[in-house]
């Protein structure tokens, strides 16, 4: 199956290739390649409707963490996830501004101690496919601990 | 490195990396075997952080992430060849692609039962990372991170609790989730604001919405109990997801079919769950919205 408005044809079509199956060491016997499993999905069982008290878990025990979105996106929007960070009832240790791309503002961020919510500037849901290049600032910059 | 899973050469690539990559099978659970496809960092893999990238879902495949997202090369239309992605995430960190759960892309289980959830994906995620450092040694000590994308959401968490109170030996620094769902009743009652802030729902809906749905204590768009409440937001749910806009990305034109796979129906129904059963009983009518009969 495949999400909707996604054209994944061309990552279909090379992935199912026999020699690139061969190549990446697919045993023969599998069946093709799709984005999504609809034998997996259909019967999939939720058992987190929130992770609040996961990520106040991980927290507590210093990891960091990085909640970011892109600010088009509807389905996982980022007011939904901006709520959820503020409603783990940590003390914000930064105001909510922007972020500067390629000398553009290319989002906005807060951070609330080791946790960081951050949103990219006119992209959809799969950031680093419609955001690049701030995508790959934003990453690089959450791996070595650096302010945005 | 282990050397079987080594990718030497591969279709339609008509550039030399600069990195190196192995594709291959992890154990997870008993019979479970996932796929992963590891490539290393462009700058110095023996220092750069190890990041495992986990697409949703449920059940999607995270080669989607690879090869469309942040991978090191995606494909060209023509499904033969492909290009360098100069925005790649291995351009210092070695990145661990994982298709996840088995049933997923690649991954398979010998029994071919695919019905799982959470808990099990997050233990399954779990045993394959054990599995990874194993075949690879030689980035037990490097920095961990694990980032995920969509229901992500759920798997980067509960894995992440994992690794850190697991026995295992990793160097676990930190978590990210992109477009994650977080919280099913926040990204449903968030969605309805989003929706009317973007113009996508004009005033009779909204005042609609805000009658049936809020009262002094403030609006319910989640789980409310009033029936006229459940039209209303389902006549918004289905504005959104339903009327030929892209939900994932507003402002961009709908690729690909509009057609719903049932995983991605599943997914959808697990949003805004509390009215699926309405879901079914009223299907967005087109652009005469005004005047549909809500009987």
């Amino acid at each position: 199956g495949v999400p909707p408005c996604i054209n994944s044809t061309a990552q279909t079509n090379w992935l199912n290739r026999g020699d690139v199956r061969k190549a990446l060491h697919i045993p023969a016997t599998l069946p093709a390649w799709d984005i999504c499993s609809d034998a997996v999905g259909e019967r999939y069982n939720i058992l987190y409707w929130t992770v609040k008290d996961v990520y106040l878990k991980l927290l507590s025990m210093g990891l960091r963490a990085l909640v970011y979105n892109g600010d088009t996106d509807m389905a996982c929007n980022f007011l939904g996830d901006q709520w959820f960070v503020e409603d783990l009832g940590i003390k914000e240790t930064s105001k909510y501004k922007t972020w500067i791309y390629d000398d553009q503002v290319a989002g906005f961020y807060q951070r609330f101690g080791n946790i960081t919510f951050l949103t990219v500037k006119g992209a959809g849901h799969m950031v680093p496919q419609w955001a690049p290049g701030p995508a790959l600032h934003m990453f690089q910059t959450f791996l070595i601990n650096d302010s945005y | 490195q282990y050397a079987p899973d080594e990718v030497t050469d591969l279709p339609g690539m008509t550039f030399k990396p600069n990195y190196r990559q192995w594709s291959g099978y992890l154990q997870a659970g008993p019979g479970k075997f996932l796929h992963y496809w590891f490539v290393t960092s462009q700058r110095d893999p023996t220092k750069d952080p190890v990041v495992l990238w986990l697409n949703g879902g449920p059940g999607c495949s995270s080669l989607d992430g690879f090869l469309s997202e942040n991978g090191p090369f995606h494909v060209n239309d023509d499904g033969a060849t492909l290009y360098e992605n100069e925005f790649s995430w291995n351009k210092n960190a070695n990145m661990l692609y994982l298709e996840s759960p088995a049933g997923v892309g690649y991954s398979y289980s010998d029994d071919h039962n695919y019905e799982t959830d959470d808990d099990k994906v997050a233990a399954d995620n779990y045993q394959a990372l054990q599995s990874f450092f194993v075949k690879f040694p030689n980035f037990t000590l490097n920095e961990f991170f694990i980032f995920g994308e969509s229901y992500g959401g759920i798997y980067v968490p509960t894995l992440s609790l994992r690794v850190a109170t697991g026995q295992a030996k990793i160097n676990f620094q930190g978590f990210s989730v992109g477009n994650g769902l977080s919280s099913f009743a926040l990204n449903d009652e968030s969605l309805i604001y989003f929706g009317y802030y973007h113009g996508l729902f004009g005033e009779d809906l909204w005042r609609d919405l805000n009658d049936n749905c809020c009262n002094k204590g403030g609006c319910n768009f989640y789980n409310s109990s009033s029936d006229s409440c459940k039209i209303q937001v389902n006549i918004a749910f289905s504005i959104v997801y339903q009327s030929g806009l892209n939900e994932y990305s507003l402002y961009l034109d709908c690729e690909g079919r509009q057609g719903f796979s049932k995983t991605y129906e599943k997914a959808m129904t697990l949003l805004f769950r509390n009215y699926r059963k309405t879901l079914h009983t009223y299907k967005y009518s087109g652009p005469r919205l005004s005047s549909v009969s809500l009987n």
